[in-house]
């Protein structure tokens, strides 16, 4: 669980800078979506 | 932001059958960039989508759309 | 360790990403992988079925016959096969009766080929 957290916060950093760029939001659950993605693949 | 090289040694590391198996520093640096690479892709597919249909949150069903194209590309 | 969470960064998650019984939100998963051939890898417990938000590969499947745009990674081979069998999936959807691409195929056969 903590490795899936450090993934999540992982993930949640770069999906900002996406935001960011993109002048867009992400809610929590497509952050979310895209951790477990990441920590399968 | 990205992934950290220790992190990626400890996720491959869950998988491997024989707990010697180690990770060399260079390796740990690839896949981490990959992983960034692919966190990348994925928000910024998953964005476009939102903004093709004119929203300004990308929610679950953003990523759901562009996710079997996604996980084919890598 | 250093692969962990700093406690700063501890913070931030929680804050930020942790997805929290207050947000009435499930934990979104993937699809199990089932096989039909070969005994299935992953057994999920009842509970975790409850209790996550499985996502779906194939809820937008009629969106799947044209390439979504990419960035930084163009699509694959693999995936312009899904994209061009899923559009000839919907091209044959609303067929009846002789199948098109027997018809178009089918003159070009030559049995000694395949006795």
């Amino acid at each position: 669980q903590r490795l899936k957290a450090a993934v999540h916060y992982t993930a949640g950093c770069l999906c900002r800078e996406v935001a960011e760029d993109k002048k867009m939001e992400f809610s929590k659950q497509t952050i979310a979506a895209l951790s477990e993605i990441t920590f399968r693949q | 932001a990205g992934f950290r090289k220790e992190t990626v040694d400890r996720l491959l590391r869950l998988y491997f059958r024989d707990r010697r198996t180690r990770v060399n520093g260079d390796a740990q640096a690839l896949m981490a960039e990959m992983l960034n690479v692919f966190v990348r892709e994925a928000a910024a597919r998953a964005a476009r989508q939102a903004q093709a249909e004119d929203l300004e949150q990308v929610d679950i069903e953003h990523l759901e759309k562009v996710l079997p194209q996604l996980l084919l590309d890598f | 360790e250093k692969w962990s969470l700093s406690p700063e960064e501890f913070e931030i998650w929680d804050r930020l990403y942790r997805i929290k019984e207050s947000d009435g939100i499930k934990t979104p998963t993937l699809p199990q992988v089932w096989f039909e051939t070969i005994e299935n890898l992953e057994e999920r417990s009842k509970h975790e079925e409850e209790t996550a938000h499985e996502l779906s590969l194939s809820k937008w499947r009629i969106w799947q016959n044209q390439s979504f745009p990419t960035f930084m990674v163009d699509h694959s081979d693999r995936c312009y096969h899904f994209t061009s069998v899923m559009e000839m999936i919907e091209l044959m959807r609303h067929e009846q009766g002789d199948c098109s691409y027997q018809l178009e195929i089918q003159p070009h056969l030559c049995l000694e080929d395949v006795h």
